[in-house]
């Protein structure tokens, strides 16, 4: 953890359904990579962490201190990617349902 | 092949090969069938797994849309007749039917015996030739549909005569159309009756030969941001009812109340935020009143004024109003000494 970059971006995630308590009605998958987002969105962004314009404004008007209590920008994922689960429905019949924003590919500062 | 059935798809190869040849990504077809259970043998979850299979490969939507949904069939004998009931009460409100298959397995033809019929040779030498046998019993699908409070036969919905194929095997025919009339009807149990004109043998009681029905949906309600605790969060961490799920099971009526110092900015010093002065400007100032408070020698805190009040005030006013923490002589001989 220590050496991860403090600047906004993806960090590694692998979420288990047995963890969660879900894993008796989901047959496949029994886990995904989900990762996450965290890092700072500090004044200058860079381009890496691609931010928004509105994200761009509000970080210079909270450098500049022209208004108290601005928070920096948030690091949030900005691409996702769906996930097909196949479960058991509540009559014990197999579903299978195509979920989006299941898991992150990029992160961004909004 | 039946699960070839769906017209924008590549014929799958025949069900019969399972699962066996394909290995997860994430864990071997075993543990999927495992997870199934005791229904991990029967044709339904194995078109599933394959469905799941492709999607999870190619990225293939299953059939167009977002979603599929199988019910098994449970076989009961009405009137000497085999009657397969499927119960499609779990389809969501929000999922909009795009087509739907029954898949059912034929049994190899029984050909009728060969008619013996009384024949008087016209031609000396010719000998009574048994006719041939004549075509097999053509077969009868009929669908119903029952809304769940009535016990009547209920609504025809759709009837089909089916040449028995030369040999057993699985067949699918799209029945979309029965579907979304019934459900259009409110009517989510469909019977299905697979009729060759012969006396029910039972054969088909609990086989791996069960029909089943596959609906293909797009669930409208999936891209809601919280669409997949709908279906598989199945216990509210916080079920009605309960006490506030703040409060600790066993905790008395905790006085505190959980709260957070305005820190307008970062703090610069440890000087507690001023406590009478409550800059009217700031429009989200916490207003705590005495009750809400902790007993105690503290009194309330009250959020820092923003830097341009502070700016504006100078320090001297807001040192003089704010409270510095009064520590014992010998504590603050021992912090300048450090």
């Amino acid at each position: 953890q220590w050496d991860e970059p403090r600047v906004c971006s993806r960090r590694y995630l692998k979420v288990d359904f047995a963890d969660i308590g879900w894993n008796e009605w989901i047959i496949s998958p029994k886990s995904f990579d989900a990762y996450y987002c965290s890092g700072a969105c500090e004044f200058p962004m860079p381009k890496i962490v691609r931010p928004s314009n509105h994200a761009t404004i509000q970080s210079i008007v909270r450098a500049v201190g022209i208004v108290p209590g601005i928070p920096e920008p948030c690091c949030v994922p900005d691409k996702m990617s769906s996930l097909g689960v196949l479960f058991l429905d509540e009559n014990k019949n197999v579903v299978l349902k195509v979920y989006p924003n299941m898991s992150v590919e990029t992160c961004a500062c909004r | 092949n039946h699960m070839a059935v769906h017209p924008s798809w590549s014929a799958l190869p025949a069900a019969a090969d399972g699962l066996q040849g394909d290995k997860d990504s994430q864990q071997s077809p075993g543990d999927m069938a495992a997870a199934l259970g005791p229904g991990a043998q029967d044709m339904v979850a194995v078109h599933m797994l394959r469905l799941y299979e492709k999607y999870s490969r190619r990225g293939a939507r299953p059939g167009g849309g977002n979603t599929v949904r199988s019910f098994r069939a449970r076989l009961e004998v009405v009137n000497q007749k085999t009657v397969y009931f499927f119960n499609l009460t779990s389809m969501q409100d929000s999922e909009m039917i795009l087509t739907a298959t029954f898949h059912f397995y034929s049994e190899p033809p029984r050909w009728p015996r060969a008619r013996e019929v009384f024949c008087k040779p016209r031609v000396k030498n010719m000998s009574c030739r048994l006719l041939p046998p004549g075509p097999p019993a053509r077969l009868h699908l009929l669908f119903r549909s029952l809304s769940q409070n009535t016990a009547t036969q209920g609504l025809l919905r759709g009837a089909m005569a089916l040449m028995p194929p030369p040999r057993g095997l699985w067949q699918a025919k799209d029945i979309s159309s029965i579907i979304k009339a019934a459900r259009r009807d409110g009517e989510l149990l469909l019977s299905a009756q697979l009729d060759s004109g012969e006396k029910d043998t039972g054969a088909h009681r609990h086989s791996p030969h069960m029909p089943y029905i596959l609906v293909y949906a797009n669930d409208l309600a999936i891209s809601e941001p919280n669409s997949v605790a709908v279906t598989l969060q199945r216990y509210d961490p916080f079920p009605a009812g309960d006490p506030e799920p703040r409060a600790a099971p066993n905790s008395s009526a905790d006085p505190r109340v959980r709260r957070a110092t305005q820190a307008s900015g970062p703090l610069q010093d440890n000087e507690l935020p001023g406590l009478d002065e409550r800059p009217a400007h700031v429009p989200h100032a916490q207003h705590y009143h005495k009750h809400e408070l902790w007993p105690s020698p503290f009194r309330a805190l009250k959020p820092r004024p923003g830097r341009k009040d502070r700016r504006k005030k100078g320090q001297d006013t807001f040192a003089a109003s704010s409270q510095v923490l009064d520590f014992d002589e010998k504590t603050m001989q021992k912090a300048r000494r450090r």
